[in-house]
């Protein structure tokens, strides 16, 4: 066994790590994990978190995140959180503020705003550049597949094919600037 | 994608993720980072464990919670964490992604699959003089 405090984090994102390590010397295991999650959406660590990275097909950047108490089993999370970049803290706030668990969307960034956070766009020059670099490539690589136009080939919109004939075998672009 | 796990000095343990997820998805889409046992999960007197990687693969198979549960069931971190992702593995041959563990008595390891490189991780406790990137060869 190791001494305590422990903080580990996934990826090299060694401010995220320090700031949660600050954090727990005179605040609770949960504010280390906001602390050092918040601190990567601020530094935008990789391009894989926080605002101005991964734009979707339309180009918006939306965010995830969740916060769990392994004392009491409470749980705060957002999917799909749009125009609000402290996605870690709205995550605390369902948890401090609600008797639900994940909220998604539209909503959870209306919850959000309801809870003081500030409504803003999440694009930046560079999530924009990322998004017609990609619209320029014929929206090359995309997450489609039995739909019409040939999602390998062509951009949308897409229509259901006919019937299902295959499922995409390609390696996805997973890597160290892109993944969940 | 940062997940994260936090013991503090008296063994009480949580976690966390935040994300922007994948380029290019479908709008709406959401990955395993904001899912229980997904992106992340603890448990008081046992540990938590945090994923990255491919979300749509990783959240049918709850790594995070299978480590957890294989730590309750006295398994070291560094165990719990290559047992997590060997289901996915045997279903994904060619999926990506990652698992960290850690108890509540400080102990911590981390298995990959499929990055092409070590999987980095960072680590703060009194035993490293800093924050300490720990590179883990993946499976």
């Amino acid at each position: 066994a190791g001494p305590l405090p422990l903080v580990i984090n996934t990826w090299p994102f060694t401010n995220a790590t320090l700031k949660a390590w600050s954090e727990i010397q005179t605040g609770s295991y949960l504010d280390a994990l906001v602390a050092g999650c918040s601190e990567c959406e601020s530094q935008q660590c990789d391009g894989t978190v926080g605002y101005g990275g991964s734009p979707d097909e339309i180009g918006e950047t939306t965010l995830d995140a969740m916060i769990m108490d392994g004392e009491t089993h409470d749980v705060g999370s957002v999917g799909d959180l749009r125009r609000v970049k402290n996605a870690i803290g709205v995550a605390r706030a369902v948890m401090d503020y609600t008797q639900q668990t994940l909220l998604v969307g539209e909503s959870a960034k209306d919850f959000a705003v309801e809870m003081g956070f500030k409504e803003e766009s999440l694009t930046t020059n560079r999530s924009a550049e990322i998004h017609s670099s990609w619209l320029q490539n014929k929206c090359q690589p995309n997450y489609r597949q039995n739909v019409s136009p040939d999602p390998t080939k062509s951009c949308g919109p897409y229509k259901p094919s006919s019937k299902l004939f295959t499922h995409r075998d390609f390696v996805k672009p997973i890597h160290r600037w892109n993944h969940d | 994608t940062i997940g994260m796990v936090v013991v503090d000095k008296d063994g009480k343990i949580g976690s966390g993720t935040s994300t922007n997820g994948l380029s290019h998805k479908v709008p709406g889409r959401v990955g395993d980072s904001p899912i229980v046992g997904a992106g992340s999960y603890a448990s008081g007197g046992v540990g938590g464990a945090a994923a990255t990687g491919d979300g749509d693969i990783m959240m049918r198979f709850l790594p995070s919670f299978n480590a957890v549960m294989m730590m309750a069931n006295g398994d070291t971190p560094q165990k719990a964490a290559e047992k997590s992702i060997m289901p996915i593995i045997k279903a994904y041959p060619k999926f990506v992604g990652a698992v960290i563990a850690a108890n509540t008595k400080g102990t911590y390891g981390a298995a990959c699959h499929g990055l092409g490189s070590p999987f980095k991780f960072s680590v703060r406790s009194p035993d490293t003089p800093t924050v300490t990137v720990i590179e883990q060869p993946c499976i």
